[in-house]
């Protein structure tokens, strides 16, 4: 089961993304 | 009816307004002060109770009814053709919604963010997601073939969501050139994005004429 | 009824097989040689023509209807119970099935997968996701305060995602002092998990003594 959980696809960085994208909003909404 | 807490411009608000459009719904934006702050109100003590995680877009109905995660607003919010008119049609519709989150906004944040700015630039990230863009568009298109829309023969909330997913990329770098490979999903999202309740949210769409490079 | 393809102990199929133990839908698992050869069979252009993304889990109906995506599948197979039996109810259980992939499975896998050996080992990466479990697991147990499961008085397909976005972490790394902060999250986990539907798919789910740490 291991070796199959190594080939799923995660969007591991989603979290950073989620930051990054919300740190851009709050600076264009001032 | 309620309101929805957003940022403007918000994509995935945009699934729940269009979705408002389609059913009826009276849709209030709080999206701008006094109304709404974005990075203040959704850190506020009381928005917190009412949505944990302090994101948005967020949605307290009129009798107080509150929900988080922009899929389930824009299906609180859709009518029973949005959301599929048999068990296989609502199952679809999810199908599609999953794609959408799973296949799309993945690659499309790391193609787009580093050309709005949001992000750094990173060159490998960028080809490998302008592959896995190409594959989702592929399957778009190939199921697209024989359809005009994704689930049936009317908008459902899977056309409205995958749409939604793809404006950056429509509207960023997806240059002629990139998107001709697929004319049937060109096609699929011209319709979509003509549709008045479409049109209502989003306005007029620019497509994209240049693809846009890295915003230092 | 129809076919689940899979590779085995996978949690994303284990969400399908728990709602078809709650239907009653008759669901034949094909994870294993001759019926599916993960890798192989899914490369297959028969496989690809019905499932373009060639991922698993992926189910066909005895009458030929196709699907993909999880939440898809596991929401076909459900019943009214689990998806939800008012408008309200239905979103909810949208809200926890979107809140499971969007804020648990990324940091799950980040902090669980180089414990597994299949992933280099990052250390700001993994304290990062060990932040972020923490606070989705802070936002499950302050709503299950009050509450015995996620939606409504019973089981739903919201307890039935969640549940299964949390196993390998609750497997491999939630070791008794990190959960302890989260005892309604603990009493929700272990009643579902001892739910007869539940066990007859997960069987005996053996709870973390000890945090697994990087396996190279």
């Amino acid at each position: 089961a291991v070796q199959y959980l190594a080939q799923e696809k995660i969007w591991f960085e989603k979290p950073q993304y989620d930051e990054a994208e919300r740190r851009f909003y709050e600076g264009v909404n001032g | 009816s309620g309101t929805l807490y957003t940022y403007p411009e918000n994509w995935r608000a945009f699934k729940a307004q269009i979705a408002a459009q389609y059913s009826g719904a009276r849709l209030k934006v709080a999206s701008a002060p006094p109304a709404f702050t974005f990075g203040q109100t959704n850190r506020s003590p009381a928005f917190l109770g009412n949505f944990p995680l302090g994101k948005v877009p967020a949605f307290e109905a009129d009798d107080g009814f509150c929900l988080f995660e922009s899929n389930a607003i824009a299906y609180y919010l859709s009518n029973d053709v949005l959301r599929g008119s048999s068990p296989q049609a609502s199952a679809q519709v999810l199908q599609w919604v999953s794609f959408a989150d799973a296949e799309i906004i993945p690659p499309a944040s790391t193609w787009v963010f580093p050309t709005l700015g949001i992000m750094q630039y990173n060159k490998q990230a960028t080809e490998q997601a302008k592959e896995e863009v190409k594959r989702a568009l592929a399957v778009l298109n190939q199921h697209l073939n024989t359809r005009t829309f994704l689930v049936g023969e009317r908008v459902t909330l899977a056309d409205i969501s995958v749409v939604c997913s793809l404006l950056w990329l429509f509207k960023q770098v997806l240059e002629p050139a990139f998107r001709q490979p697929f004319p049937n999903m060109n096609r699929w999202f011209i319709t979509c994005i003509n549709q008045p309740q479409f049109k209502a949210v989003l306005g007029d769409v620019k497509l994209c004429d240049k693809m846009a490079q890295f915003d230092a």
